[in-house]
């Protein structure tokens, strides 16, 4: 330790403080200490090669970056993950942002694309994982965000209708019972995120989690031909690491934070 | 009243010696800015943790802490509390068996931190009462 005088005009402030490296105990002892405060059981090891600059996260930080300008708290740099590009939340998120406690963003687990041969429907699955959410949080809103970029080829009307459904059902021997969720007209020369609203749908995934069969999205013009998704622009897996579908979900808590004694 | 006080600093200023003499016979006196309670810099490094693998941001956080003595007269740039001003006097008449009131937060603000879980997922979560923006004697 050290003593330290600070000279403040003609005033002599002095000011007693440590200055030495922690011992691997004491800082194992802080780390256990500050992640009992986030409410963590032990620190998380995610396995982050380059999903750093996935879309999910880019946006959580886009989100970050508008809260830390909200606060008082001076944000003296902007944190930046990749080159900044054009805002990611949309007024509608920050109206979310607001209200939340947490927000959480999900990356598809199973994503792929399908044909049902005899009818010669496409459609694109998505599924996630919803069962880390922490206790005590309750979900007001969630989305499902999928890019859209502007495809050269035009269709009827140059529309298109993407409907997104919840499976209800899988079968062995035939398609899964859907439930349609939303169904939109999108123009092909139409360029960015469109954000589906699931609230209801992933609130009944975290109560039964057993009804977690994913989600499913199909497009067809306004003749009633199936296309694929990518020939309607919507990106997907083999798609740029920025514009990659995924969920987020904004949670309020309901229950106070109890940290257990040690 | 203000013009007993201007003279009272005008004879402060001529005889600087015999105010600082004052000031040190009067151990209780709170303008002894040595000890006095107030807000001090704790900067809180995730980075210094070894955690910048699962948060994103921020690095760190100044999170602050509060320390000095709370004694008389408690004047209003301390933030004392009615009750502080109140123990403060009684302290004085009883110093054995009521202590000075203690120097703590009287303002906290939350930090949001945004991080990846085990299944890379992201997380921004808002944490209240994580920085001590001022402090005062309660």
């Amino acid at each position: 330790g050290c003593s330290h005088y600070l000279f403040d005009g003609n005033s002599e402030v002095q000011s007693n403080f440590i200055q030495r490296r922690l011992r691997i105990s004491e800082k194992r002892e802080m780390q256990k200490e500050i992640l009992s405060i986030l409410g963590l059981p032990q620190r998380p090891r995610p396995h982050v090669s380059h999903s750093k600059f996935n879309s999910a996260p880019l946006f959580m930080l886009d989100l970050y970056n508008t809260i830390s300008e909200e606060e008082e708290v001076p944000n003296p740099h902007r944190f930046v993950l990749a080159t900044e590009g054009p805002p990611l939340a949309s007024a509608q998120d920050s109206a979310f942002l607001s209200d939340a406690d947490m927000v959480m963003s999900f990356v598809s687990l199973a994503e792929h694309d399908m044909e049902i041969s005899l009818q010669r429907r496409h459609f694109r699955a998505f599924k996630f994982n919803l069962s880390q959410i922490p206790d005590g949080e309750a979900m007001t809103a969630s989305e499902l965000r999928i890019y859209k970029e502007c495809t050269s080829q035009v269709y009827e009307n140059g529309t298109f209708l993407l409907s997104i459904y919840q499976v209800v059902q899988e079968h062995q021997d035939r398609d899964a019972d859907l439930f349609l969720l939303e169904s939109r007209t999108l123009w092909t020369a139409e360029e960015g995120w469109l954000e589906f609203d699931i609230t209801a749908t992933s609130n009944l995934w975290v109560m039964s989690p057993h009804h977690n069969m994913g989600l499913q999205i199909s497009v067809e013009t306004s003749s009633g031909r199936s296309l694929r998704p990518e020939e309607a622009g919507l990106v997907g897996r083999s798609g740029a690491l920025e514009k990659q579908p995924f969920m987020v979900a904004f949670f309020k808590v309901s229950e106070a934070h109890v940290r257990s004694t040690r | 009243s203000i013009s007993k006080r201007r003279h009272q600093n005008r004879n402060r200023s001529t005889q600087p010696q015999e105010a600082s003499k004052s000031l040190s016979m009067a151990d209780y006196n709170s303008s002894d800015q040595k000890t006095a309670c107030k807000k001090h810099e704790l900067y809180v490094s995730f980075r210094e943790l070894g955690w910048q693998d699962w948060i994103i941001a921020p690095e760190g956080y100044a999170a602050n802490y509060c320390d000095g003595e709370c004694s008389f007269p408690l004047n209003a740039h301390m933030n004392a509390t009615n009750h502080a001003i109140v123990q403060t006097l009684v302290h004085l008449m009883n110093p054995e068996n009521v202590p000075k009131p203690c120097c703590a937060p009287t303002k906290l603000n939350a930090i949001s931190v945004l991080y990846f879980d085990d299944n890379s997922n992201v997380i921004l979560k808002k944490y209240k009462n994580m920085v001590v923006r001022a402090c005062g004697c309660h």
